[in-house]
């Protein structure tokens, strides 16, 4: 029977998720989503930034395969005319869809999220991300600025929205209009959180009292760690509420009593996002196709929290590298069934922040995101691309990454 | 299969110590590429003298390491790459991807 595919990436959301052990964070849609899936919990990233993390993943390509470093070129005209996993999904008679932020837009997407390469219909991008890199954020002057911690009254943004409710409501919508069709559909739905500025709505910060906030447990830059490994978190620094701080570039460090609300915020935007997941989730089950689709939850890249005295992403530290990674496979690894009961019931953090989920099984072995295309592609019964020759520019269709199916029959108990 | 399961990842940067252009530099000015492997047990990086136009590293050019014993260090902040013999490392560094 037909199997589709709904793949879920996060920005910038590190392995801070109640199932990956994080004890201060309420993440319940996701943890939901996990109990029922195999969880990979040492999966990384190829390169900590946005655009060659997503190139390499969604290629299944080595940054020095796609050969794209930074945010200023596209692949299929500077390295070679990769064939991408919705592009491959396109071509086995897939509708595919994208919402949000999949590809990272602009030059590193032709512009155009590679439509029509990759997508059956142009991607969307949700109308009121434009304000995101405005100021939008009221300040204890009453004024607005770009501030990095920018907790919102909903109601007074523009359209009463943020960017991942309208990207939900999209996916919902393209979900319904998919629900009866005999042509199965490949949707890649991006959400922009936890990743700065925390525009977020505000009622999240209460799920994170800053009296019970720590700073990272190695706050301090390591003596011996040579300053190449070094990340000065410019991006961080750039926003109002941090220049009025006047930090010392490029060590810092930031007064503490902000390091703690940038934890409180980040902690907060991944519970929002959360809640987006499992509005989507939820959908799905509701539509009847939570039986016939796969599941797939990853994130682009990590992002240090203060440890090491390190802010964002771009480094090799297993904080801006290590990612989630979860795959629900219905029939394959579908656990804690009940009939008749919802497999993914909204879980509203807000009024049953107490509700914890146990992970059903874990793979501990050490994988990577190039591993997932071909995964996905040989879940849904494609077949995977074949391992890339030690050359592959001239290879429209390869993969360097691992068919990781094989773990799913290797198990350990969670 | 009996390979030892190892993650690759890299970071690019403009120069030897931090600058404003150090976490996203372009593509011209990248001057160094670190390279880490990520096992169950370690990770080693090695930061490698890297050409933009050729897009070739020089493995000779080290400019720095990195070392991390993660059971004894999970977070990854005694860089001990100075002071073990780690030509084991070194041998699977160059036989990366």
């Amino acid at each position: 029977r037909k199997r589709n595919v709904l793949f879920i990436m996060a920005d910038d959301l590190r392995t801070s998720l109640g199932c990956y052990g994080d004890p201060v964070v309420k993440s319940p849609n996701i943890d939901q989503l996990a109990s029922k899936s195999q969880v990979f919990l040492d999966a990384y990233a190829q390169q900590a930034v946005c655009a060659p993390s997503r190139t390499s993943m969604l290629t299944s390509r080595r940054p020095d395969t796609t050969r794209l470093y930074d945010f200023n070129s596209y692949w299929r005209v500077h390295s070679g005319n990769y064939t991408t996993m919705p592009q491959y999904f396109k071509s086995r008679g897939y509708y595919t869809m994208s919402v949000g932020k999949v590809f990272h837009p602009g030059i590193a997407s032709n512009h155009t999220d590679d439509y029509p390469y990759s997508w059956s219909i142009p991607a969307y991008h949700p109308a009121s991300f434009r304000f995101e890199k405005e100021k939008m954020c009221k300040g204890e002057d009453g004024k607005l600025h770009a501030n990095l911690l920018c907790a919102v009254n909903v109601t007074e943004q523009p359209g009463g929205t943020l960017p991942d409710m309208e990207s939900t409501d999209e996916a919902v919508r393209l979900l319904k209009t998919r629900a009866s069709d005999d042509v199965p559909f490949f949707l890649a739905v991006g959400f922009h959180k936890p990743h700065i500025p925390f525009r977020i709505p505000q009622e999240y910060l209460s799920l994170y009292p800053i009296d019970q906030m720590t700073l990272a447990p190695d706050p301090n830059v390591p003596k011996l760690l040579p300053p190449v490994a070094y990340n000065p978190w410019m991006d961080v620094r750039k926003r109002d509420d941090v220049q009025k701080l006047n930090v010392s570039f490029p060590y810092g460090p930031i007064p503490k009593d902000f390091q703690l609300r940038i934890r409180q915020h980040y902690y907060a935007a991944v519970s929002y996002m959360d809640a987006q997941v499992g509005r989507l989730l939820s959908a799905l089950d509701e539509l009847g196709l939570a039986d016939s689709t796969m599941v797939v939850f990853t994130s682009d890249h990590g992002w240090s929290l203060g440890e090491h005295g390190e802010w964002a992403k771009y480094s090799n530290f297993d904080v801006t590298t290590r990612v989630p990674l979860i795959f629900y496979v219905p029939g394959v690894n579908r656990f804690n069934e009940w009939l008749g009961e919802f497999t993914f019931s909204f879980v509203d953090v807000l009024t049953q922040s107490e509700l914890s989920f146990k992970n059903a099984k874990v793979g501990r072995n050490v994988v990577e995101l190039v591993d997932v295309f071909p995964t996905v592609s040989y879940m849904a019964g494609l077949g995977a691309p074949e391992p890339c020759p030690d050359v592959s520019f001239q290879e429209k269709l390869c993969t360097e990454g691992h068919n990781l199916a094989y773990t799913f029959q290797h198990r350990e108990q969670g | 299969e009996d390979e030892e399961a190892i993650s690759f990842s890299q970071y690019p940067r403009p120069a030897d110590t931090p600058q404003v252009n150090s976490d996203l530099p372009d593509l011209k000015d990248i001057k160094v590429m670190g390279y880490s492997l990520r096992s169950w047990d370690y990770r080693y990086t090695l930061w490698l003298g890297f050409n933009p136009q050729t897009f070739q590293v020089n493995v000779s050019d080290v400019h720095a390491g990195e070392l991390y014993m993660l059971a004894g260090d999970p977070g990854q902040d005694e860089n001990i790459y100075s002071e073990p013999d780690h030509s084991v490392m070194m041998r699977k560094m160059a036989s990366l991807p």
